[in-house]
């Protein structure tokens, strides 16, 4: 039975450049999933990381930090897009009860990406200061390894680096909503691959028919701060196909020391 | 006093937006930045519980009671702090991120962010030309007492003022840019430690997307009133 929470996505994960991958999504999630193995152009990745982590990881390119180094790692300006868009690959086990709903979340991609799940595509839009959320309860396997498979792009405008440098290169990256050091700066040298990759966490969360979305708490304080007042709001989502009625609860605990909690 | 139920109704396939009733706390102990006082922080957790189905979700988060107030001083032109009523002097690091490869830990956040305070610092500024940053970031932040200037997406150099001058306009889609900027908002607010949103790094964003930061991210008037007991 699945526990109603969230599981991080944080191992088992392969990577692949996507122009050495000839199978599309569905066929990774379905009938031919990634393996590695001495011809197979899949290797162990690092994520939650980017295009050039995972490669390091792998020592298929020096350390951009150390020396020169990072003169001899191709820029995407110079082997253009494809070169850095790589396919991310892992499984993962999940098995819900009746009336559970499973998400898939990505709390960011640097900069799209198109998800294969157990060979079902959703495309996920642009931008890398976002999270995306995808409900796959109807395409889990109940009884097996899910397939779950992410092709990463880079930013649109990676620009190019001018042979002087510069803060922020060509300033091209400024067109897309990324970090703009990556082009470089007066204390980082450009980073290759514009730091494509699924830079932030990835996790499976589990929920019954009703979810809470984004919690805002405010605080109020009057009379000297003696007096104060906790504020919530949360948005909550039915998923089921009834009207659901629940009893929702807030408590606020107070750790104090050696562990003595005040409720 | 601090445990508090309602009851709601969710129509299928439906969402609401439920603001409970305000939970009064007789003297919360407070959060205070790195050298005024303690990082109080209390846990606050939410649960939901649905009819013939039982717990069906629940959200935790480690919650500071604190005020943090900042006006630009008439005389000097500088942005003066103030935390629960009492000014504050404001000694700042420059942050720019952890990795240049986004190598984030969390065992990274602590020791940088521990660093600050033990350096005596009380505030972080993150650097437009970096990261929103992440919650793990913002959490030790929260544990260690430093205040958080948080810069969106915009630097001089490229969005406008840089040499070649460039993006006169910021990047070419301001709804992602205003999407992205309201979606870090809803994941970073609840944290005691965040300070102040900043437009950019030595640059004003365009007038659009100002303008709609600067209403997204005013006090919500509900806050304003004095709430009588």
């Amino acid at each position: 039975m699945a526990q109603i929470g969230k599981t991080l996505l944080d191992s088992g994960w392969l990577a692949a450049r996507s122009t050495e991958v000839n199978d599309d999504g569905e066929k990774l999630t379905t009938t031919n999933p990634p393996s590695l193995g001495p011809k197979s152009p899949w290797m162990e990745a690092a994520v939650p990381g980017t295009v050039l982590g995972t490669l390091l990881k792998n020592k298929s390119i020096p350390d951009p930090f150390y020396g020169l180094e990072n003169e001899t790692i191709t820029d995407i300006a110079d082997s253009g897009r494809d070169y850095y868009t790589f396919w991310f690959s892992t499984q993962f086990h999940c098995k819900r009860l009746l009336n559970q709903y499973v998400h898939l979340n990505f709390r960011a991609i640097n900069y799209s990406a198109e998800v294969y799940l157990n060979g079902h595509e959703i495309v996920l839009p642009k931008g890398m200061f976002r999270r995306h959320t995808l409900d796959v309860t109807d395409i889990l396997r109940p009884d097996s390894d899910n397939l779950l498979a992410v092709i990463v792009h880079p930013p649109d405008h990676p620009g190019t680096i001018p042979p002087q440098g510069g803060q922020g290169g060509d300033h091209e990256i400024g067109k897309d909503v990324a970090a703009q050091y990556v082009e470089g700066w007066d204390w980082i040298c450009p980073i290759r691959d514009r730091n494509t990759g699924i830079w932030d966490e990835v996790s499976i969360s589990v929920t019954g028919p009703v979810r809470i979305i984004d919690p805002h708490l405010v605080s109020t304080f009057y009379d000297d701060y003696e007096r104060a007042y906790l504020h919530v709001t949360a948005e909550l989502e039915n998923k089921s196909t009834w009207n659901a009625e629940c009893s929702v609860n807030i408590q606020v605990t107070a750790e104090l020391e050696n562990g003595v909690c005040l409720v | 006093e601090h445990l508090h139920t309602e009851n709601v109704l969710i129509p299928a396939r439906g969402n609401i937006h439920h603001t409970f009733k305000p939970l009064y706390l007789y003297k919360p102990e407070l959060w205070w930045p790195n050298g005024m006082g303690k990082q109080n922080l209390y846990d606050v957790l939410i649960t939901v519980a649905v009819k013939e189905f039982g717990e069906s979700d629940s959200w935790m988060q480690p919650f500071g009671f604190r005020k943090i107030e900042s006006d630009i001083d008439s005389v000097t032109g500088g942005r003066l702090f103030k935390i629960n009523g009492e000014p504050i002097f404001i000694r700042g690091g420059n942050w720019i991120l952890s990795d240049g490869l986004l190598r984030l830990s969390k065992e990274r956040y602590r020791t940088d962010i521990k660093f600050h305070a033990d350096m005596n610092m009380n505030m972080i500024r993150c650097w437009g030309g970096g990261l929103a940053e992440r919650p793990e970031f913002y959490h030790f932040c929260d544990v260690y007492g430093l205040l958080v200037w948080q810069e969106f997406w915009i630097t001089g150099d490229v969005d406008g003022r840089g040499d070649p001058v460039s993006n006169p306009n910021g990047p070419l889609d301001h709804d992602l840019f205003l999407l992205c900027a309201r979606d870090t908002i809803k994941l970073l607010r609840n944290h005691p430690s965040l300070a102040l949103w900043v437009g950019g790094n030595e640059q004003v964003p365009p007038e659009d997307i100002n303008e709609a930061l600067k209403q997204d991210l005013r006090l919500h008037p509900y806050f304003t009133t004095q709430l009588l007991p």
